[in-house]
C-alpha cells in the first residue's frame, strides 16, 4: 500500500532525527482507557528531576490528555486526529517542530487509543508499548495480534483490580507470547504503583541501550 | 469520500432486506472488552426461548467470540477482518446468504472493538448501541464523540465494579449527552444481571416499533 511506503520513510526521517540527539522514543498503544495516560502521569513524577521529557498526545478530539501531562509540569503536544484513528509520522514530524528536544531526552508518545490501526504504523520510535488492562479479558492478544506483535513490550495494567475479576493472568501471557514470543511484559498498577520500579528500571535499559 | 458512498449504497440494500422481513438489527460497538460478547451470550439465554436470534460477528483474527455465541444454541456467522478495523455493509450483506433470518426476526452485529472507525460505517441496521464500560474513564465520549454521536443507545457496563473504581457516572451521562442530546443510557452490569431488565425491555420496544 502506498499510504503505507509513504509513511514509512517519513518514520526513517524522524528516527535519523532522534538517533542524531540520541533521544528515546517509546509510542504507547492500547484500547481507550487501558489507563496510557494515568501512566504516564505517574512515569513524568518519578522521572522528572532527573530526566528532560517532552509527550506527543494524540487523540481523535480534545486535550484533555495533554492538559493532564502538563499539569506535571512536563511540555506536552496535543495531535487531533478528527476522523483519523491513528497517529503517523507526519503527523509526528510536525509535532517535534513545537518541542524543544535536546540530546538524551525521552519522548513518549501516546497513540489514539485503538487496538488495530495504530500496529502498521511506524512513527520513528525505538519500541511499541501496549498497556493491556486485566479489565479487557485475556484474549485481546489473539484477537488482536498485531499490535501485540508489534510491541516489545506489554504492560498489564490495573493489577488492582485483580480480586474483583474473573482474570487470568497466565492465559493472558501465553496469549501475548503465542503471538509474540519476544515479546517482555510487566504486570503493574498506575494507580497503585505496583511494579512501576520495574518499568522504570525498563526504561532506563533502553536509554543505556541507545546512549 | 467514495468508500463511504459506495458503503452507504449496500447499507441501504441490507436496509430493505431487513425492512421487509421486519427484522430488527443492532450493530453494537465499543472499545475492546467492553463486554459486548458477555452482554451478547447474557441476552440470547434470556430471549432465544420465545424469539428466533442469529449474531454476526466481527473481529481482526480468531472464532472466539462467534464460538462463545454458538454454546448458547443461537447460530453465528464469524467474519475476520484482517488488517481491517471495522466491518463494512458488503462484509454483512455477504454474511446474511450464511444465516437463515425468518421474518421478525433479531439480529445483533458485534462489530470489531474500536470506537473509532466503525462509527462511520453504515451495516444497514436500526440502531448502533455503544458499550461504555466504567472501567474506561469518563472521558470518552468526549474524546472518541463520532461514535457517542452515531449511537442511540448507550449501555453503562461493567456496573458490578463501581465500588472499586473512582469512576464518576452522572459526569460520563453529562459527556455523552453533550455530545449526543438525544443518546439513551442504561446503567448495567453483564456478569451480576443488574439493569438486564431494562436493556430486554429497550430491545423489545425497539422490535414493536418495526412490527
Ligand atoms: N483501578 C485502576 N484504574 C486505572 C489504572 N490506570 C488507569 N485507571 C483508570 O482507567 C481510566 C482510563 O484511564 P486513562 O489513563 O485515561 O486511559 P487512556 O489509556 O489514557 O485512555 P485514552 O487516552 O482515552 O485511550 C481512568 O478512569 C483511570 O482512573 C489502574 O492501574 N488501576
Ligand atoms: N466485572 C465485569 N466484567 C465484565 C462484564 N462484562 C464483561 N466483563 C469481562 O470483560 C472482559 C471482556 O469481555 P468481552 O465480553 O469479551 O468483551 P468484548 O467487548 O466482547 O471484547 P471484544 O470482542 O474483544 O471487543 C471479560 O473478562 C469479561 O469477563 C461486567 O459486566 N462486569
Ligand atoms: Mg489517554
Ligand atoms: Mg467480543
Ligand atoms: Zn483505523
Ligand atoms: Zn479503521
Amino acid at each position: 500500500r502506498d499510504i503505507l511506503s509513504k509513511n514509512d520513510a517519513l518514520a526513517t526521517d524522524n528516527r535519523r532525527f532522534f538517533a542524531e540527539r540520541k533521544i528515546l522514543v517509546l509510542n504507547l498503544v492500547s484500547s481507550p482507557g487501558s489507563g496510557k495516560t494515568t501512566l504516564l502521569v505517574c512515569t513524568l513524577n518519578a522521572l522528572k528531576a532527573k530526566q528532560t521529557m517532552a509527550v506527543i498526545e494524540g487523540d481523535q478530539q480534545t486535550d484533555n490528555d495533554a492538559e493532564r501531562i502538563r499539569a506535571t509540569g512536563v511540555p506536552a503536544v496535543q495531535i487531533n486526529t478528527g476522523k483519523g484513528c491513528h497517529l503517523d509520522a507526519s503527523m509526528v514530524g510536525h509535532a517535534l517542530e513545537q518541542v524543544a528536544l535536546p540530546q538524551g531526552a525521552l519522548l513518549f508518545i501516546e497513540n489514539v487509543g485503538n487496538l488495530v490501526c495504530p500496529a502498521a504504523f511506524d512513527l520513528g520510535e525505538a519500541a511499541k508499548v501496549v498497556v493491556l488492562s486485566v479489565t479487557e479479558g485475556e484474549d485481546k492478544p489473539l484477537k488482536y495480534p498485531d499490535m501485540f506483535r508489534a510491541a516489545r513490550l506489554m504492560l498489564l495494567n490495573k493489577c488492582d483490580l485483580l480480586p474483583y475479576l474473573n482474570f487470568d493472568v497466565e492465559q493472558a501471557i501465553n496469549n501475548a507470547r503465542r503471538v509474540n514470543p519476544d515479546i517482555e511484559i510487566i504486570q503493574l498498577s498506575a494507580t497503585s504503583g505496583t511494579g512501576m520500579d520495574e518499568w522504570l528500571n525498563w526504561i532506563d535499559n533502553a536509554e543505556q541501550s541507545i546512549a
